[in-house]
């Protein structure tokens, strides 16, 4: 429920005036979420798939991960989704680890990393905060997350 | 340079004292509209001009970065139970890299538009386009990022919105005099597909006993999982599937009781 916390801080005038913010008198209090946005979604895409092949057709490092404990976009959708770019597989699916704990599987593709995250929800390091920042070391060194 | 000191952040109330450098505040990019993007950039906790610039987004669409991402996921500071105060958070990404938290598009947040139409009819194309903007006119702002790495992560629809500003970035680059160094990007529980998406979370629900045989097999014989507006019909099965079969869980982390 921590984002309630947010509803509260973001309002206060002093928070806003430390960090520059609402300088215009905005006419609607500060929220986590936009209804009105939210349900007024102009545009989507179908699919995001089309820029995965082109961006990696362009040679960007992608990494794609899942906290297997969200019903929302869950780890079965992703893997689904996935699927459908055929990728050729260049390091098979492991169990990674961090902390002698498994963090969770993952398989490198060429030009995709996939990896779920064990336990974790939505917001993946929400709920598994050193897990995540093993994925981000990982990810931004290029390197396959820890086999141990 | 000026503009850049005038968005440093001296200390936030209750915030526990740092070493790292923080920034925030308004950057144009649609002077016609009126549209102006938040951000908060928080530095590296060593080495700052050393370290790549990461960029998180959350989704919804419509929520704030500054909501989730930096203040109950990956930022430095946690929110206390009182709203009083923050306090650290030790698996912090600013342990690593500058990270920029950026509200988009504009109504998200803090970030504004003096075109109210603007919130009845922005998507993801219009997303793209102002947030490539931020990071032009952001970096002209903070120019030591220019010619850094750049990483672009985010979470659930930023599932759309983190390979569409990559993309514009990428077709930016292609004629530009100051290409922004893109190196890649990250995104998690990211909306990829609508049918493989709609299809792998109902099986999803099944595979993980949330819901019946029957409901699972009614929902896939009934959906099409493939436009935007489902038929009545299966609509309400996904509404009995939540509903009656979920019951009173926490559906973005399933064995956890709801957020009253």
């Amino acid at each position: 429920c921590t984002e309630k916390y947010a509803e509260i801080y973001y309002n206060r005038p002093d928070v806003q005036k430390a960090m520059h913010a609402n300088t215009t008198r905005i006419p609607y209090k500060w929220t986590a979420c936009s209804e009105t946005l939210n349900r007024n979604w102009n545009d989507t895409d179908d699919s995001i798939l089309p820029i995965y092949r082109e961006l990696i057709a362009a040679g960007l490092r992608i990494w794609v991960f899942s906290g297997d404990v969200d019903s929302v976009v869950p780890v079965t959708a992703t893997r689904y989704s996935l699927a459908q770019l055929k990728l050729s597989v260049t390091t098979p699916w492991y169990p990674w680890y961090v902390k002698n704990q498994v963090g969770g599987w993952s398989e490198v593709y060429k030009g995709l990393t996939f990896a779920t995250v064990r336990g974790a929800g939505h917001e993946v390091p929400l709920f598994k905060p050193r897990a995540a920042l093993q994925l981000l070391r990982s990810f931004l060194r290029g390197e396959p997350l820890p086999k141990s | 340079a000026a503009t850049a000191e005038a968005d440093r952040i001296v200390s936030l109330p209750g915030q526990p004292k740092v070493a790292f450098r923080q920034y925030s505040g308004y950057v144009t990019v649609d002077e016609t509209a009126g549209r102006a993007l938040f951000y908060w950039l928080t530095e590296a906790q060593s080495q700052p001009l050393s370290k790549p610039l990461v960029v998180w987004l959350n989704g919804g669409p419509g929520c704030s970065s500054v909501a989730y991402g930096a203040s109950e996921e990956i930022g430095p500071f946690r929110i206390n139970k009182t709203a009083s105060g923050l306090y650290l958070n030790k698996f912090s990404w600013n342990t690593e890299v500058n990270l920029l938290f950026l509200e988009t598009p504009a109504g998200v947040g803090f970030s504004y538009t003096n075109r109210s139409s603007d919130l009845l009819d922005t998507g993801d194309h219009r997303t793209a386009k102002d947030s490539l903007q931020f990071l032009i006119r952001w970096m002209d702002r903070f120019p030591s990022y220019k010619g850094r790495d750049v990483y672009l992560t985010g979470e659930s629809y930023a599932g759309h919105y983190v390979p569409q500003l990559a993309r514009e970035i990428v077709h930016y680059n292609a004629h530009s005099k100051n290409p922004i160094k893109i190196k890649g990007f990250m995104v998690g529980n990211a909306v990829t597909d609508n049918y493989h998406d709609n299809l792998g979370t109902v099986t999803y629900w099944w595979s993980h006993a949330m819901i019946s045989d029957k409901t699972y097999r009614q929902l896939v014989n009934t959906c099409n999982f493939r436009q935007q507006k489902e038929s009545n019909e299966c609509e309400s099965l996904y509404y009995y599937a939540m509903d009656q079969e979920f019951g009173n869980i926490d559906q973005y982390n399933i064995y956890a009781p709801p957020c009253n």
